[in-house]
């Protein structure tokens, strides 16, 4: 199983539908400061329901919304929306058919030769938000998401992600939270 | 409870002291405060690149304690592979000898997993199969440009 | 108090809106929360790299960050100079151009005041007077070597 | 003003007695992962009292002293000391030798083309360690260091040392604590 493709829509700074291939081995993604690198990785951990709002820079999910107007513009433009979508290949079968029914809670998925998991944050007025998660174009909960990606080995505490400047977290964290690891994996 | 956490615990731990010599040519080892019952303490490391003394963890630099990071990290997805990596700037504080060393690791561990990483030095874009590149535009919306490595060199920050 | 409060607030932002504007081609300034009574409320910042729209500090990328804050400790050294400043890899976030705009400043500034600046990179190695080379030898001890510039270059990690 | 020379002695990883020359412009600091570059930032800090012991990756002053046996060897090898010394060029008499006289508490303190501040910490025993400060060779107290260096411009809150990875801080810190440097230098 890997990423194949994201496709961004008004995550953050990608205000126009963006698709980006990755290779099945190794993707390197460079650019200048403040183009949008860091935000790609956000978008995965958001779609994938893997990341507290602290850890992706935004204080609420509306923040993740693209806004092409100055902060201090207040008022209230219309609805707005924005989603990511992964788009996993499972040719290799990681995720058997019937963890993705299961998960999915119906048995129109398609093939499961890709997994796509898809979610949609949508402010309908100043303080009103939604948050939607869509396996394989069918609506699911955050928990059916993250238990079929534990199946995958994805999960929340896997440190397969590394934020930028978190590095050295794992050095620093106090000596239970590092056992803390050692236990979800076991 | 305690059985599996230990096989996991010594599983990740031989990696980590495998993976730890070859990145910094020292020697180094995950160690539970309390062996006898694990989930009573926690875990710590010992660490010591290019057999230096063992320093309290803290006293290590920002470049040892990048490598350290990452052998954990390597560590953990030899034992228990996960199908992806995101990794975001973190060749930042090493030197150009250790960057080396992290991309040639990333190199090999990309033959089990897809690994996705954010970088600006040219110890980790020359060896990746497909570089991503990232430009903001004047109306302040990021666009990506696929550039197929086969082609044509990327250009590193370094 | 108020009086000398915002003299020096008003002395710093203005400072800040220089130099922000010339690393980061947009506009910055130094923003009070409560500007009638400054004490009651704390202070933030206003910046817009490259004239992008305003967004949360705390949405900004790696790098906008660091030249931000960059600019907020130049600002703070032309207005009330110190003797000397160091700085400790404060470039490992930068891209190439923006690590020469701070190189560029801090040689100026350097003029003024000392600047002992640790870095791996070009950008800053190669615009000082004198470099200093650090080992650490076989026996786990520090050694420093004195290279005077004008004899040859030191070799950056990038 | 500037600082002309560092003197370590068994400081940190400066396990042999070093003197560092520094330029009056720009000085850059070079060398591989590990070598000791923070270390000689850290020695300023030290010397001049403007560091909190974590600030300098140390729990307590004796991790400050050069330690060439494993963290593991427990039993005390007898009287250790570290010393660094910071010699401030004061051609230009940033500060007036009456300042340098009155912070030292005594007339005998040599010319003051040179303003000499040493800090040693010496450990006696397993537990008890002592920190003592001195101004061109004259024992003085830490306060005394700091009103005199205040004089010069150099505050602990002063911001003209920016540790290695610190250097966002500014902009994670509260808006309180932010406004709290202006305060500082008003
Ligand atoms: N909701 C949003 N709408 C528009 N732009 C946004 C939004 N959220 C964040 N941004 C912008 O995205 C940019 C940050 O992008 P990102 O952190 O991905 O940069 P980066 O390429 O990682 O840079 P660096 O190399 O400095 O780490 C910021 O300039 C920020 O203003
Ligand atoms: N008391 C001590 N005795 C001996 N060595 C020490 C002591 N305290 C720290 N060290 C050693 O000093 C080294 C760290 O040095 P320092 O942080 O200055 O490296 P650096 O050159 O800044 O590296 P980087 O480029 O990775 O930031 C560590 O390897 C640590 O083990
Ligand atoms: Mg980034
Ligand atoms: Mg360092």
């Amino acid at each position: 199983m890997y990423i194949k493709e994201l496709v961004l829509d008004d995550f953050k700074s990608f205000g126009r539908k963006t698709r980006i291939p990755f290779y099945q081995d190794f993707t390197t993604i460079s650019g200048p400061n403040g183009s949008g690198k860091s935000n790609i990785i956000d978008s995965v951990l958001f779609a994938l329901g893997l990341a507290r709002t602290s850890g992706i820079r935004a204080e609420k999910l509306t923040d993740l919304i693209f806004d092409p107007s100055d902060e201090g513009v207040d008022s209230f433009a219309g609805e707005r929306e924005a989603s990511v979508e992964v788009i996993l290949d499972n040719d290799d079968r990681t995720l058997t058919r019937e963890q993705v029914v299961s998960a999915a809670g119906s048995d129109d998925v398609g093939d499961v030769d890709e997994i796509r998991v898809r979610r949609r944050v949508k402010q309908t007025d100043e303080e009103k938000y939604y948050s939607y998660y869509y396996l394989n174009d069918r609506a699911v909960n955050l928990s059916d998401i993250q238990d079929l990606l534990a199946a995958a080995g994805v999960t929340p505490e896997g440190y397969n992600v590394v934020m930028q400047g978190d590095v050295t977290e794992i050095i620093t964290m106090s000596p239970f939270a590092r056992r803390g690891i050692i236990d979800e994996i076991a | 409870k305690k059985a599996t956490f230990m096989e996991a615990f010594e599983g990740i731990n031989a990696e980590f002291e495998q993976i730890f010599a070859r990145l910094s040519d020292g020697s180094g080892e995950l160690v539970l405060e309390d062996p006898e019952d694990p989930f009573d303490g926690g875990m710590t490391m010992k660490a010591q690149p290019r057999d230096k003394p063992v320093q309290r963890l803290d006293a290590m630099s920002g470049g040892e304690k990048s490598l350290t990071a990452l052998a954990f990290v390597f560590a953990v997805q030899r034992y228990n592979p996960a199908p992806f990596y995101a990794l975001d700037e973190v060749d930042a504080f090493l030197d150009a000898a250790n960057a080396e060393m992290v991309g040639e690791m990333v190199d090999e561990l990309a033959g089990d997993a897809q690994f996705v990483v954010v970088s600006h030095r040219s110890a980790l874009l020359e060896r990746s199969e497909r570089a991503i590149g990232v430009t903001m535009g004047d109306d302040n919306i990021s666009a990506v440009t696929g550039i197929d490595l086969s082609q044509q060199g990327v250009p590193a920050d370094d």
